[in-house]
């Protein structure tokens, strides 16, 4: 099965 | 002061309706460019882009930034008093307490004034880097979503996969299997149903089809949709708008097997 990751590890907060 | 007069209120109807399952309270933040919003899931999974460019609106003004948290429950409500065909104007003031909505019948002499009262929305805004991306699709919107809503009948996941051989929507599920390719293809006389792939590496990636199928949610708003994607990065799903505005949608992808 696959983990669905979030998308803070891609985009940084500003 | 914000005034933002848009010539059919179905256009943010349509916007709203594509993004409110996904968020709930979201800052509209309004400057002398236009409109703009983005937001990510309460899973912080996806996140939802918009940016309605002053240009989509005849006249607008914003003296300065001012934005506008609103619940979209509440706003989606107020919405459904707009006719399709109405003209709608956004206006608050420089520190507004309310956003208010008129509309007006192109046909008759009605006006229809609401307000709405603003929430404060403490939200982060995200950095999104500007990617290269590996593979960029086009196709028609209508044909993404019918693929999203066939494969979740199976499976909770999807697999992307952009070769050249074309793309690739494949997935596994306890009843079986099932996969659409679909190949670049150009329909002279109905270019809407173009199918363009550029791909500068092979990609593949696996997403999770309840968001996806709820990004088709904007599919009314566009013919065409743009997957833009390169490997271990999100999915960037892309309705354009008139007046270089845009709905997009980007999707973390689903790591390891």
């Amino acid at each position: 099965a696959s983990a669905q990751g979030g998308l803070m590890k891609y985009f940084a907060p500003k | 002061m914000l005034e933002a007069r848009l010539e059919q209120a179905n256009l943010f109807k349509k916007v709203v309706d594509a993004i409110k399952d996904l968020v709930q309270d979201c800052n509209f933040d309004c400057n002398d460019s236009g409109i703009a919003l983005q937001a990510m899931d309460n899973s912080h999974v996806a996140l939802v882009s918009m940016m309605l460019r002053s240009e989509s609106f005849a006249p607008f003004r914003c003296d300065r930034n001012i934005a506008l948290g609103i619940n979209l429950t509440s706003l989606t409500k107020v919405l459904k008093c707009a006719q399709s065909d109405d003209i709608l104007t956004l206006k608050a003031e420089d520190a507004p307490d309310v956003v208010e909505l008129v509309f007006e019948s192109a046909e008759s002499d009605r006006i229809s004034e609401y307000s709405i009262k603003l929430m404060d929305i403490d939200q982060e805004h995200l950095g999104i880097p500007e990617t290269d991306y590996g593979a960029t699709i086009s196709m028609p919107a209508a044909e993404f979503q019918r693929i999203c809503r066939d494969l979740i009948a199976l499976s909770e996941s999807v697999s992307i996969e952009c070769s050249k051989e074309g793309v690739k929507f494949a997935c596994q599920g306890d009843i079986g299997s099932g996969a659409v390719t679909l190949r670049q293809h150009t329909n002279v006389d109905k270019p809407e149903m173009n199918v363009e792939i550029n791909m500068s590496e092979p990609v593949s990636l696996t997403f999770s089809l309840k968001y996806l199928v709820n990004f088709c949610k904007a599919s009314g708003l566009s013919n065409q949709v743009r997957l833009c994607l390169s490997n271990e990065v999100p999915l960037l799903v892309e309705y354009s708008l008139a007046n270089n505005s845009h709905l997009r949608f980007y999707l973390a992808p689903k790591i390891g097997d």
